[in-house]
C-alpha cells in the first residue's frame, strides 16, 4: 500500500459517497445517468466475488463492502425511492453496446480461464467504460450541476492516482498487471476532457463537451 | 506476481 493507492481509494470513496449524500440530500436524482450507475453496481459485484474466496486485510474487505453498498444504495434511489426524478428520457446510452463486447473481450483477454478470474476482468474492463452513459448524458443536456461535476472530478482522480500506484508498484515491488494498466490508462483519459473543463470553467456548474 | 498481486487493490 503506498500513498497514491490509498489516496486513489479514498478519492473513489469520496465520488461514490458525494453522490449518494447529493441524491439524499436534494432528494433528487436529476442528471445522473441511472444507467452509469447499475453498471459501477455491477462492476463491483462481478469483482469483489473474491470476499467469498479470500481475505486479504480488514481495510481490502471493508473497503469493498462499502464500495457494494454504496452502490446499490446509489441504484436503489434512482430507480426505486426517487424514479420520478430521474431523468430517463435524457439517459439514452445503449450499454448493450458496452456489456456485450467488454463480456467478449473478457472471455478472450484475461490472465486465467477460470469463472472467478473472467469475472474479475470482465470488471475491470466494464469499469473502465462505465462512465460513457453519465458523459453522454451530460453531452445531450449540455449541462452538469456543481455536484455532478466534483463526482466526476473525483472518479477520475481516483483513476489517475491509480495509475500513478502502478507506476510506483512496477519500480518499487516489481508489480506489472497489464490488464488492470491498459482499462486504467483507458478509463483516465475517458476523464482528461472533462478534467481540462473542470479546471478552466471554475470547477462549477459549466457546459461540458458534445 | 501477476495473478495473485491484483486482487489486493479495489
Amino acid at each position: 500500500m503506498n500513498i497514491f493507492r490509498l489516496t486513489g481509494d479514498l478519492s473513489h470513496l469520496a465520488a461514490i459517497v458525494i453522490l449518494l449524500l447529493k441524491i439524499w440530500k436534494t432528494r433528487s436524482c436529476a442528471g445522473i445517468s441511472g444507467k452509469s450507475q447499475l453498471l459501477f453496481a455491477l462492476v463491483f459485484t462481478t469483482r469483489y466475488l473474491d470476499l467469498f474466496t479470500s481475505f486479504i486485510s480488514l481495510y481490502n474487505t471493508s473497503m469493498k463492502l462499502i464500495y457494494i453498498a454504496c452502490s446499490y444504495a446509489t441504484v436503489y434511489l434512482i430507480y426505486m425511492k426517487f424514479k420520478a426524478t430521474y431523468d430517463g428520457n435524457h439517459d439514452t446510452f445503449r450499454v448493450e453496446f458496452l456489456v456485450v463486447p467488454v463480456g467478449g473481450l473478457s472471455f478472450l483477454v484475461n490472465h486465467d480461464f477460470s469463472p472467478l478470474e473472467i469475472l474479475w476482468t470482465f470488471s475491470i474492463y466494464l469499469e473502465s467504460v462505465a462512465i460513457l452513459p453519465q458523459l453522454f448524458m451530460i453531452s445531450k443536456t449540455g449541462e452538469a450541476e456543481t455536484i455532478t461535476t466534483h463526482y466526476l472530478f473525483f472518479q477520475g482522480l481516483y483513476r489517475a492516482l491509480y495509475l500513478v500506484n502502478w507506476i510506483w508498484r512496477f519500480y518499487f515491488e516489481g508489480f506489472f498487471d497489464l490488464i488492470a494498466v491498459v482499462a486504467g490508462v483507458v478509463q483516465t483519459i475517458l476523464y482528461c476532457d472533462f478534467f481540462y473543463l473542470y479546471i478552466t470553467k471554475g470547477m462549477s456548474g459549466c457546459a461540458l463537451p458534445a | 506476481g501477476n495473478e495473485s498481486g491484483h486482487k489486493d487493490e479495489l
